[in-house]
């Protein structure tokens, strides 16, 4: 029996259309720990990596560790039936080859049951090495998202570089090339505008902007982004969720041949 | 040129 309510239905929401163009169809995990996931876009090139802890959910009940294939744009158009403010709860029995969502809406008048059959996927979980990052940059995520929007205007690809100063943003293409630098601030008064860098070592590496847009549709969970970047591994893009966990992109770069 | 690596490249089976 697996039984999930989560007071803040919006954020579900938000989840969903953070992933669902990347990823098609995809196993989530339920487990004491919490509810998660873990998926590759078809090309191999991203992995997205999900956690909600179970703390975070109002009511939280997972008798045994379930895997539950599903499709990410039909879950996604089933949650876009519940308001903003509804209470989302994800149910299942054991051995069943669907999942509810039921959504109760605050004033609690309104009480809606959409069911969804699962799917069995063959997918195995890659082990993500715990790393130390050469550099590790914390921004405003709107401000990346801008970055990352206006730059595939001019450029398929971006060359991000980061330095004691702060962090460059370069892209080429046909009519010509682009540069956007943003300088490490200090101010402490409104932490959420900071752009913070911790660099161990200089990193500048390449990678392809349609896939950095497709991270950037999880923006609205998060007032922050932590880019994080070695020159021998993907990088990881992620949003904390507050009181909930984290989605955690990860791109492999470009490399020179 | 440069060529797009992949996950799996960096990333083994758990």
């Amino acid at each position: 029996m697996l039984e999930l309510r989560l007071l803040q239905g919006g954020l579900l929401k938000k989840v969903l259309e953070a992933m669902k163009d990347l990823v098609n169809d995809a196993n989530f995990d339920c487990s004491p720990t919490g509810f998660s996931l873990q998926a590759m876009d078809s090309s191999h090139v991203a992995l997205v990596s999900l956690l909600l802890r179970s703390e975070g959910f109002e009511h939280y009940r997972c008798d045994r560790n379930v895997s539950m294939g599903m499709n990410l744009n039909n879950m996604a158009k089933m949650l876009r039936c519940a308001g903003n403010d509804d209470i989302v709860t994800l149910k299942a029995d054991d051995g069943s080859d669907c999942i509810t969502f039921m959504f109760e809406n605050p004033s609690q008048d309104k009480i809606a049951d959409f069911e969804m059959k699962l799917m069995d996927i063959d997918s195995e979980h890659l082990g993500i090495p715990d790393a130390e990052y050469q550099s590790i940059v914390r921004m405003p995520a709107a401000e990346f998202a801008r970055i990352c929007r206006d730059l595939s205007t001019i450029g398929d690809t971006v060359l991000i570089s980061v330095s004691k100063e702060g962090v460059q943003f370069s892209t080429r293409g046909d009519m010509g090339t682009a540069n956007i630098v943003c300088r490490r601030t200090t101010t402490v008064d409104k932490p959420e505008e900071d752009v913070i860098i911790e660099m161990e070592e200089p990193v500048s590496l390449t990678f392809a902007l349609r896939y950095l847009n497709s991270f950037t549709k999880a923006t609205p969970l998060a007032t922050q982004v932590t880019i994080s970047m070695s020159s021998d591994l993907p990088m990881v893009i992620e949003y904390r969720i507050e009181g909930m966990g984290y989605i955690r992109y990860y791109l492999a770069p470009k490399i020179d041949e | 040129g440069s060529k797009q690596s992949t996950i799996t490249k960096f990333f083994g089976k758990a």
